[in-house]
């Protein structure tokens, strides 16, 4: 039997926002320690990765470890009929070919229950090493997604460059140019609002906009996110899932031609 | 024009 209970039901439904772009299907692997979904995007340039541990559920039963291969698509229909503030819970028997979603109502006067088919899916799991980071830059999630945004009008690729004053963004077209500074921040009210610039050594890489405007999907889930860069090696960005777990999206850096 | 790198290079199947 597996069970998963969650209060704050809107963070399923935004963790699918994030990912239902990326993702047509994925395995979901549920074990005792909580939830992991790992899969390549249909181009295989990118990686997403999803933890949700067990301790952020409001309750957790696995019994015993199963894989449930999903339809995102059909998923994200299901999710897209919970309210914001349902609580949401998903559960399969141990061997089942189905998964089913109940959506309670804060006040329990109304339940839904959605049952899913379940697929079999034979997806490529990559072992991702650790790997120590020379730039490991944390700015505001909207900030982030808001230079994204603005830099894709005016090419197909975004220059990120870190060094110790901070982190410059840029793309190149046929309009022209764009750059966009971010210096690290002094003292700021609020965490969430710093820009820190953790460096070892300067990094610049060139990469897809497409792939991280997709990425920026993920901003409702948290007020920060995580930049890190090597050189060679795929940007990670990350985004904490409140106390539960985070998404964290690889991007393998683009090759001058 | 520039190249995107296969993901799948980076990282070995576990």
């Amino acid at each position: 039997m597996f069970e998963a209970r969650l209060v704050q039901g809107s963070l399923l439904k935004k963790v699918m926002e994030a990912i239902k772009d990326l993702l047509n299907e994925a395995s979901f692997d549920c074990a005792h320690s909580g939830i992991l979904l790992q899969a390549m995007d249909n181009s295989h340039v990118s990686l997403v990765s999803l933890n949700l541990r067990k301790e952020g559920f409001d309750k957790y039963r696995c019994d015993r470890n199963i894989v449930m291969g999903m339809n995102l698509t059909s998923m994200s229909k299901i999710l897209k009929c919970a309210s914001n503030d349902d609580i949401i819970t998903m559960k399969a028997q141990d061997s089942a070919d189905t998964v089913t979603f109940v959506f309670e109502s804060p006040n329990q006067e109304k339940v839904s229950e959605y049952e899913m088919k379940l697929m079999n899916l034979d997806q490529d799991q990559l072992g991702i090493p650790e790997t120590e980071y020379c730039c490991i830059i944390k700015l505001p999630s909207g900030e982030f997604a808001r230079i994204c945004r603005d830099l894709s009008q005016f090419g197909e690729s975004i220059v990120i460059s870190c060094t110790k004053e901070g982190v410059k963004f840029s793309a190149a077209g046929d309009i022209g140019t764009a750059n966009i500074k971010l210096a690290q921040t002094g003292t700021v009210d609020k965490e969430e609002d710093a820009v820190i610039v953790d460096m070892q050594e300067p990094v610049t890489l060139t990469f897809s906009c497409k792939y991280l405007n997709m990425f920026t999907k993920a901003t409702p889930l948290s007020p920060q996110v995580c930049l890190s860069m090597s050189p060679d090696v795929p940007l990670v960005v990350e985004y904490k899932i409140g106390e539960i777990g985070h998404i964290r999206y690889y991007l393998a850096p683009r090759i001058g031609d | 024009n520039m190249s995107q790198s296969l993901i799948s290079s980076f990282f070995s199947p576990s």
